[in-house]
């Protein structure tokens, strides 16, 4: 573990703890895209099969029960809690994400550590994960006005794995034959796909205006 | 053991 891997699972577990801050207080979820949960649900769910087969450390298995248990109590809320229910954005958040899971799944199937099923769902959860924020990205755009927690939920979800690409740059300077080119290309993808709303962020940040995405 | 040592990240 290093400074820059804790840095990434603890600004991720951030914008975990601000998305349900934002549901609880304000037992709402506008602004908020249910696709985009739903998708980082089945990203934890594939992504730890392995969650009661290996075990790694105390820590792990913990953060993996933690993001596991959070993505479906959010979605669960967003689908059945009576009040916070009626706040989703439904006719706003319409992006066909199952095209997502497809191009995810179909790529597994070509480029894996192995051709296992642990090892294809786990690259189908790296690439969906990379393209995950899609939905809530559109959803920013179309919903106009962003609310704090929403705005700093999706700042902070965006940082982490700019973090994790610090955290395999320094294992690579410093592991002999550490390689990790399947969640290395796509934490750069998905790094960058937050560009754009890194701009508006930190330009509303220093103008001390409310955040914008332009249509 | 090697699954391990690859798969030791979130």
């Amino acid at each position: 573990m290093n400074v820059f891997r804790l840095a990434g699972d603890m600004t991720h577990l951030l914008s975990i703890l601000l998305l349900l801050l934002k549901i609880y207080a304000t037992k709402s979820c506008s602004g908020v895209s249910r696709k985009t949960q739903e998708l980082y649900a089945i990203v934890f769910i594939f992504r730890y099969l392995d969650l009661f087969t290996d075990f790694i450390s105390v820590y792990n298995t913990f953060m993996k029960v933690v993001f596991i248990a959070s993505s479906l109590a959010i979605v669960w809320c967003m689908r059945f809690h009576p009040v916070v229910r009626r706040s989703y954005d439904r006719e706003l958040d319409t992006f066909r994400y199952f095209f997502l899971v497809g191009a995810s799944f179909a790529l597994a199937l070509i480029w894996h550590e192995k051709f296992s099923v642990q090892e294809v769902f786990w690259a189908f959860s790296i690439y969906l994960e990379a393209v995950a924020i899609l939905p809530q990205l559109v959803l920013l755009q179309r919903s106009g006005n962003v609310d704090n927690l929403t705005g700093q939920y999706v700042f902070f979800l965006g940082a982490y794995r700019a973090f994790y690409i610090l955290n395999w740059i320094y294992r690579y300077l410093t592991e002999p034959r550490f390689t990790r080119w399947i969640a290395g290309t796509s934490g750069v993808v998905q790094t960058a796909l937050y560009a754009d709303f890194f701009y508006y962020y930190f330009i509303s940040w220093k103008n001390n205006s409310k955040l914008k995405l332009p249509a | 053991l090697n699954k391990i040592l690859y798969h030791d990240e979130l």
